[in-house]
């Protein structure tokens, strides 16, 4: 609760007409991106319980804590305990995110906000052509990579190892709900995405 | 055709060989329309009576109507699969955008990065992008309400009181926070955004929405500062996304294109949510 409370009342302050309009100061505009960056940070910690509240058939019966409550905590069975962080990355819209670039394998989560089944096309920021992506029923989706747009100006701006960009299709995210998918680097030679001569 | 085309069985963009995209084809239909970057001078003001305040961070006053050309020919590239089509646009050193069309999807994206906005000419400059077509809209066009009810606009006026416009352009400008359209008796074109912007149909057919901005004089409106945002010691760069619907704007066909904007608006405006996990000490199967 001090996290999503944290996070209303740093929304709180941005219903200002300058927070919403941008007619502050600057130095008052990066507090403003300050505060909400420290309110999302801290809030991932509450993705990282609920997200890990999965339970599974096999889930070790849930134990009910001191508090009476029931918690339930994502299990395998007996032997292992596995709680993922879920970072959330808030430079994806500049193709940017440490995750996808450093890891060979990770996992994706995909949380659906709407109240109905919706189907979209993820872009992922990776350093190298060579992923697969498979889903939980061990389907492998179709993937294209896309070279990430490295104009002048970006050069100095984007601060990330990502050259490309993987590209795949996330059909049937369940309303209000989430779908994983589990992303490995492989030894495969894949081509390279090369443009297409264009008539000048 | 020495064109340049990329799309799917919904729609389709050609683009010329000078770089530009020329017309779009959808619901059967091939209209002209023409994306390019253009910008307005900032006005300076003395600000000392209201009528001559600096373009700013409260209000938006080009120095002139006319609209300057960001570039004449940009540079092109394609890349094509079965997921999606991409078309990079090099327009100069500091505006680029990457149109794409996904498989099966009824809208165009046009991904723009602007800046940083070069004032080495001491002139404050805001950047827009604008849309021409063949629509045969008159002077009327739509702007959303808070991404909800359409509100109709007519170029020049307003509905509850005789206007004099002594500032004509900004005077048009509208507050669009999720869309802005027009049509005719045939052909709709709609242009989504992924945040609020300023947005207008400064002539027939056409639709622009400022993108960027950047001010070197302060507005005397009370935040003391010029409106010149800075990241590393340059002008900032901005990113953003752009969706294009065209379709007929017949209603009882279906679905309409109403229908085809509404539900793209959501799905962009309440986008899929992206959390990762290192999974390195996880196998897939035990992951499963």
């Amino acid at each position: 609760d001090p996290h999503l409370s944290f996070m209303r009342e740093m929304m709180g302050v941005m219903q200002h007409h300058d927070a919403v309009t941008g007619t502050e100061k600057q130095a008052v505009a990066a507090d403003y991106a300050r505060h909400l960056e420290v309110a999302i940070r801290a809030c991932a910690t509450n993705t990282k319980e609920v997200l890990n509240q999965l339970t599974v058939d096999t889930a070790v019966p849930a134990s009910v804590t001191e508090s009476g409550a029931r918690e339930r905590r994502w299990t395998t069975g007996p032997k292992k305990e596995y709680a993922f962080k879920f970072e959330t990355c808030t430079l994806l819209n500049i193709s940017s995110c440490a995750v996808p670039e450093q890891a060979d394998k990770f996992i994706l989560t995909l949380y659906n906000p709407l109240a109905r089944t919706v189907s979209e096309f993820v872009r992922v920021p990776v350093p190298d052509v060579n992923y697969e992506v498979k889903d939980f029923d061990d389907v492998t989706m179709e993937t294209q990579f896309l070279p990430v747009p490295t104009p002048v100006q970006d050069l100095n701006f984007r601060k990330s190892s990502a050259l490309y960009e993987l590209v795949f299709l996330a059909n049937s995210l369940p309303p209000l709900g989430y779908k994983s998918f589990y992303i490995t680097k492989t030894n495969g030679n894949r081509m390279k995405p090369v443009a297409d001569p264009v008539n000048e | 055709s020495s064109f340049t085309s990329i799309g799917n069985e919904y729609i389709r963009l050609n683009f010329d060989t000078n770089g530009f995209l020329v017309t779009v084809t959808a619901d059967g239909m091939t209209r002209i329309i023409n994306q390019e970057f253009v910008y307005y001078e900032g006005a300076i003001g003395n600000n000392r009576e209201f009528r001559n305040r600096s373009s700013g961070a409260y209000i938006f006053r080009p120095a002139r109507d006319q609209v300057r050309s960001i570039s004449l020919q940009p540079k092109l590239k394609v890349y094509r699969g079965n997921l999606v089509e991409e078309v990079h646009q090099q327009f100069n050193e500091w505006v680029s955008q990457v149109v794409r069309v996904y498989r099966q999807q009824h809208y165009a994206e046009f991904e723009w990065l602007v800046g940083p906005i070069p004032v080495d000419d001491g002139k404050g400059k805001e950047i827009v992008s604008r849309f021409n077509s063949d629509i045969n809209s008159g002077g009327i066009f739509y702007t959303d309400s808070n991404g909800r009810e359409m509100l109709k606009r007519r170029r020049d006026h307003r509905d509850t009181w005789k206007v004099k416009l002594l500032e004509h352009t900004a005077g048009n400008y509208y507050p669009i926070t999720t869309k802005i359209a027009l049509e005719d008796e045939n052909a709709r074109m709609a242009i989504l955004t992924d945040r609020a912007q300023g947005g207008s149909s400064m002539g027939a057919g056409s639709l622009e929405l400022m993108v960027h901005r950047r001010l070197l004089h302060d507005d005397a409106f009370g935040v003391d500062e010029a409106l010149n945002e800075t990241a590393y010691g340059e002008g900032l760069v901005a990113r953003g996304t752009h969706y294009l619907v065209v379709g007929s704007s017949n209603k009882r066909q279906s679905p309409t294109t109403h229908a085809i904007e509404r539900f793209t608006q959501l799905r962009k405006l309440l986008p899929v949510w992206s959390f990762f996990s290192d999974a390195k000490n996880i196998a897939y199967d035990d992951w499963r």
